[in-house]
């Protein structure tokens, strides 16, 4: 996967932090500080596409919804997580009882064609 | 979509940046509070203390024997993950007492779960952690109730009984998977625990409950896996 640098046009991941701080989350969430809510964005011509992706579903939805919404789009493939990673937390719920959990596939770390 | 071009798939124009980061920061909170199963955000009313929630980690992570925690820590936090490669996420929940009545004898401890986990998950495990005050010398039985609302909510029945011999100070565990288990079978989200101590002794817990002594059940559930439907 390529990291989003510069001025690159292609597929990437783009880091995105959410500082519990920022949002007033801090006092509730007591770990981790914040959540990576990485992003891919970026094209995909036609020599990188065919790269396997996690989401191939999902990339059959767009691709339609990209032909009905553009009939002369000459896209068939879409930049997409190829990796992802639980985001762990721990923090307090309703009873301010404490809770640990890892919410699965939370953060992007790579991004690829498909 | 590229700076500046609309969207190939929904024809939006692209946002300015200020508006996609407020849509991003929106689409986090919505993201995990939906995967904690939160409709919003909790406020915190009754925080546990510094020394309560250290000691209450420590001395789960010391009994956690057969999670398989790897090796390096999330880059994201210095939290271990619960089990990872289940792919079922997991829950560890720390409940911390509330106390209740009390006699010369006898006390009552509160604890409380809250209705998303009730629902959706399944108990693995729940260990009730206590602290014994010195005794004395000798051996001191302690009996211990778990008490569950009946079914009209305005009695409690006796859902086990449990009798401990205390020899010394020091932190004691019982487990509570069944009484945890059938609470959330009920619906009901208040497990109310009783401690009686024989003759002569007192409270059988220390008098005010030092903050890194304080009593809690510490258990571990897993979110109950949706009924899936193969398709032939």
């Amino acid at each position: 996967g390529i990291d989003c640098s510069g001025n690159s046009r292609m597929c990437c991941r783009k880091e995105f932090f959410v500082d519990f701080k920022e949002i007033g989350w801090e006092d509730w969430i007591i770990q981790p500080e914040g959540y990576h809510m990485n992003y891919c964005t970026g094209l995909c011509p036609l020599h990188v596409a065919g790269i396997p992706g996690l989401a191939a579903s999902f990339h059959t939805a767009v691709l339609n919804l990209i032909k009905a919404n553009n009939a002369d789009a000459a896209v068939d493939s879409c930049c997409v997580p190829t990796q992802r990673r639980p985001l762990s937390l721990l923090y307090y719920d309703r009873d301010s009882n404490i809770v640990k959990t890892d919410i699965p596939d939370m953060i992007v770390d790579a991004c690829g064609c498909t | 979509a590229p700076q500046g071009a609309g969207c190939p798939a929904c024809g939006l124009a692209a946002l300015a940046p200020a508006t996609q980061r407020d849509v991003l920061v929106s689409l986090a909170k919505q993201s995990i509070l939906s995967k904690l199963r939160l409709p919003d955000r909790p406020n915190i009313t009754q925080p546990a203390s510094r020394g309560a929630l250290l000691t209450a980690l420590r001395r789960t992570r010391a009994q956690r024997t057969d999670a398989a925690v790897s090796p390096g820590a999330p880059r994201d936090g210095s939290i271990p993950r619960l089990r990872p490669g289940t792919g079922v996420q997991e829950y560890e929940i720390l409940s911390f007492a509330e106390s209740g009545s009390s006699t010369s004898r006898s006390v009552r401890l509160h604890f409380r779960f809250t209705r998303e986990l009730a629902g959706s998950t399944e108990i693995l495990q729940a260990t009730l952690h206590l602290f014994w005050a010195a005794p004395g010398p000798g051996t001191h039985p302690v009996t211990i109730r778990l008490l569950q609302p009946d079914p009209t909510g305005l009695n409690m029945t006796v859902a086990s009984e449990t009798r401990l011999e205390v020899q010394r100070a020091g932190w004691a565990t019982l487990d509570m998977g069944q009484a945890v288990q059938s609470l959330f079978g009920q619906g009901s989200q208040r497990l109310t625990v009783e401690l009686e101590a024989a003759g002569g002794w007192g409270s059988p817990l220390l008098a005010g409950h030092s903050d890194s002594h304080w009593p809690f059940v510490a258990a571990r559930a897993r979110a109950r896996m949706p009924h899936r439907v193969q398709r032939r």
